[in-house]
């Protein structure tokens, strides 16, 4: 799950 | 109403005028969409009720999972007016032929398979917005960790489309399941995408964005 970078900011960012 | 609130905006395609036609152009541009796509299909899943209340290592299962036939379930519903055609954006309708010449006859004809079920049942966007949410909350990961709180989330959705059929469709009480039971071939085209898609990053030859990369590779 480390390798998942982008999807895991993205899940964290508001909106 | 919240879930047809939280529908993403439409995505254009933006076929690069600069290329040439070719197998490689229409691919590339089917990628950069899904990617862009994606973006806004992950935004949406946080608005989905109770999605957000999930631990961050499910969401990411969840949709690490189910995130092909969330975009494949988005073209079906966009392709209903459409003949023997796919709408993967405004911009950008795909034909048979069209689809054959960037490979992906067999993928098309598959898409077109759910397009038809769909049609024949006259999907509505109520449905659409609610079914999308179920894919992606059954989405079957093996790397679930509270199964409790995804099933509650099944449970709810379930209960939304129930909900729904009952008040809109109370001369077909089989509705809902016959809604549900359109979600294996939505897997099983969904699978088929992703495998054409990882031997189309094998090849090497179509530039793919990273968040593509990302849950293709979540795939493999």
């Amino acid at each position: 799950k480390e390798k998942h970078k982008i999807l895991h900011r993205l899940l964290q960012n508001s909106s | 109403t919240l879930l047809l609130g939280a529908e993403p905006e439409k995505v254009c395609a933006m076929p690069d005028p600069a290329l040439p036609d070719s197998d490689i152009k229409a691919l590339t541009t089917l990628c950069d969409l899904a990617d862009r796509e994606l973006v806004l299909n992950i935004s949406w899943a946080k608005h989905i009720p109770g999605f957000s209340s999930l631990s961050l290592s499910d969401q990411m299962s969840l949709l690490q999972s189910a995130w092909m036939e969330i975009l494949v379930l988005r073209v079906a519903f966009r392709s209903l007016p459409c003949d023997d055609r796919l709408l993967f954006a405004d911009d950008y309708i795909m034909d048979a032929e069209q689809a054959k010449c960037a490979g992906l006859l067999e993928l098309h004809t598959a898409i077109l398979q759910l397009v038809r079920r769909y049609r024949c049942m006259s999907l509505e966007r109520e449905e659409f917005v609610t079914l999308k949410a179920i894919a992606l909350a059954n989405s079957d990961s093996m790397h679930i960790e509270d199964v409790e709180a995804v099933q509650g989330l099944q449970d709810a959705l379930h209960e939304a489309l129930l909900d729904y059929e009952c008040v809109h469709h109370s001369e077909d009480p089989r509705r809902a399941g016959k809604l549900i039971m359109t979600l294996p071939l939505l897997r099983q085209t969904s699978a088929k995408a992703v495998r054409h898609f990882c031997s189309i990053k094998q090849d090497g030859r179509v530039p793919m964005h990273k968040l593509f990369l990302e849950l293709l590779e979540a795939n493999i």
